[in-house]
């Protein structure tokens, strides 16, 4: 499996066998895509992004995947994205010119302690694997962390819940690393978060329930992009902001990105909706990542057609 | 390993803001080791619900009490991981 054209996307794999997926790609588009380490988890696992670059000092797009690891489809989702986007570069009009113009990061691990231990331990675990002090529970939802009305509504401060928020802004290192890179990149144009499940698209914001400055652009964006993926199997998605949609959500990343300026920032929930939950079948995968991919191109080609 | 024999998941349809509060009002019950895979929040998102073994007389009393409508969408957790797990080593030979 070393090699990325035989290896197997249409599976789950574990964390060993993703680096080596991520491993695969780097030597077979060595021009193309690198591999960057942005950190260490809780327990000294690597975060590494593939950053797909045809020259230097170029704005960014960000894509990561994983941050609540039992969301399994969207590891495997972002490894295929991984592979389309090295094999498009020369070959689709549109991916080329984009990464004539723009570098991509992709995250396919944001989690790889808590995707471990879902591996190894509890398929429903969700958090990260920091233990916390004075109790007994283990974990931080990674994604209440952020600096986004930190400790808000839709967050818990109890160590033991799903959705515990951490201590303070940014004490999981899983999202000091994150939020350290894109501030010290500076031009990251785009962020994109890739959840599961419920089939929706989301944009700012979730920590409050007003709506964005750039509202009726990331609609727009969002829909043209949700009509995209659905083109392919005709998956339904609902689109809007976080609040509107599902419920108020506290210290989510694309809050943050979209508070420090990043206009395009976007979370995607991927299937399914009613049957499988966390547990899509792996059969799955290649039809969810070839959708996905639809709707993340039309985010791409907005931000690269929209200079800001 | 963590197991999760018996669990099932819940899809639960709220018709009315009364409803929604009754589910927020469950999420509170700690005892019954609840896990919301979607949260309620408003009556447009249904909600699933992972329910323990030993939740699942009470949680489906509770719902049925409040005529809040539900189905069953995985009917045991764990055979369903079972299955997974064994498609991964499958392929893993492969």
């Amino acid at each position: 499996e070393r090699n990325s054209a035989t290896f197997n996307y249409a599976t789950y794999h574990t964390l060993d066998n993703l680096f080596k997926g991520l491993d695969a790609i780097v030597l077979d588009f060595k021009s193309l895509v690198t591999k960057q380490q942005i950190g260490t988890s809780t327990e000294g696992r690597p975060l590494y992004v593939l950053k797909f670059s045809t020259g230097a000092s170029r704005p960014a797009i960000w894509i990561d995947a994983g941050i609540h690891s039992r969301e399994w489809i969207t590891q495997a989702t972002a490894l295929w994205v991984g592979y389309k986007l090295a094999t498009d570069y020369g070959k689709d009009a549109s991916i080329t010119s984009l990464l004539n113009k723009f570098d991509v990061y992709l995250l396919v691990v944001t989690n790889p302690d808590g995707y471990v231990y879902s591996h190894t331990a509890d398929r429903m675990w969700r958090k990260t694997r920091a233990p916390n002090s004075g109790s007994r529970c283990i974990g931080v939802d990674p994604n209440r962390n952020w600096n986004a009305g930190f400790g808000g509504p839709g967050a818990s401060s109890d160590p033991c819940s799903d959705s515990y928020r951490g201590p303070s802004a940014e004490s999981a290192v899983e999202v000091k690393n994150i939020a350290n890179f894109i501030r010290s990149h500076g031009k990251i144009k785009g962020f994109v978060s890739i959840h599961s499940y419920s089939q929706l698209l989301l944009f700012p914001y979730g920590y409050k329930c007003t709506n964005p400055a750039h509202y009726t652009e990331l609609n727009t964006v969002g829909r043209s992009a949700a009509a995209a993926l659905s083109s392919l199997y005709g998956t339904q998605y609902k689109v809007g902001t976080i609040c509107s949609t599902i419920y108020q959500a506290s210290g989510g990343s694309i809050d943050w990105t979209y508070d420090i300026g990043i206009k395009y920032s976007f979370a995607f929930e991927l299937r399914d909706t009613g049957r499988y939950g966390f547990l899509l079948p792996a059969t799955q995968i290649l039809p969810t990542a070839q959708e996905t991919y639809l709707g993340l191109k039309k985010i791409m080609e907005h931000v690269r057609d929209n200079p800001y | 390993v963590k197991t999760f024999v018996g669990h099932q998941v819940l899809r639960i349809k709220a018709s009315n803001d009364d409803q929604i509060k009754e589910l927020q009002a469950l999420e509170g019950l700690t005892h019954l080791e609840l896990d919301f895979w979607t949260e309620p929040a408003n009556i447009d998102n249904p909600v699933d619900v992972r329910v323990p073994f030993h939740s699942l007389q009470s949680v489906k009393s509770y719902l049925e009490f409040n005529n809040i409508e539900y189905s069953i969408m995985i009917n045991d957790l764990q055979t369903v991981i079972d299955s997974e797990k064994q498609e991964m080593e499958t392929d893993n030979i492969k």
